[in-house]
């Protein structure tokens, strides 16, 4: 998903 | 993973190493504003608390604590070990403006209403203006050690990177877009704009950074 909060950059 | 953000995030870590070594080699923090060090530690500390709960990988973790246990040091080396080289009266920007307008943005763009992505919202905005009391000094000094303006050159490479980085992985990932990151980024990255230029035609020129008057 593009909202998705993944978070997995610094 | 790809090579903008590798290259990217290397480059955050060798600002932090320039800086430490600045500060460690003419035993003193001139020129450095405590306050822009002070808004990183809020930030990290504020966007990588999912420490305790996310594990993204190795690589993600080491980093995250790494740049925890750097800007608190820094603080401390600012606040403690070298406070006498620290002015205070000419790092006078008002973080206020900052962390209010942060707040608010934080509160309204995020990606779930919840503590933890609130935080992650407000350390993504607020690292995006975190270098203004810094670069808010330099213009009112007008001037520059060299090490110093290395140091706020990797920082602005370390943004800039992460353009290429967003770009590779909306064509690779399938469309993937952090809108609030690539927003705040952008803006984060603008900043160094007129530091890039002074930088660019003179330090690299192997002339002093000063401003013109």
């Amino acid at each position: 998903n593009a909202t998705e909060a993944q978070h997995d950059e610094l | 993973m790809n090579l903008f953000r590798l290259l990217g995030d290397l480059s955050h870590l060798a600002s932090i190493f320039i800086l430490l070594h600045k500060i460690q080699t003419t035993r003193s923090c001139r020129g450095i504003s405590f306050k822009t060090q002070a808004l990183y530690v809020t930030v990290f500390v504020a966007r990588y608390l999912d420490l305790f709960y996310r594990y993204v990988s190795l690589y993600n973790s080491v980093m995250k604590l790494f740049f925890i246990a750097s800007s608190v040091y820094i603080l401390y080396l600012m606040k403690y070990k070298y406070r006498p080289t620290n002015d205070p009266s000419i790092d006078t920007f008002r973080i206020e403006y900052l962390l209010g307008p942060c707040v608010l943005l934080s509160l309204i763009f995020n990606y779930k209403f919840s503590v933890t992505e609130v935080l992650w919202s407000f350390s993504i905005f607020l690292e995006s203006v975190a270098i203004l009391p810094q670069l808010f000094m330099l213009q009112r000094t007008g001037e520059a050690e060299t090490i110093t303006t290395h140091y706020l050159a990797a920082l602005g490479v370390y943004r800039a990177l992460y353009i290429p980085n967003w770009i590779y992985r909306y064509i690779t990932e399938d469309g993937v877009v952090d809108p609030i990151a690539v927003t705040a980024g952008l803006v984060q990255t603008g900043l160094y704009i007129d530091f890039f230029y002074v930088y660019f035609t003179k330090v690299l020129q192997g002339q002093k950074f000063e401003l013109p008057a």
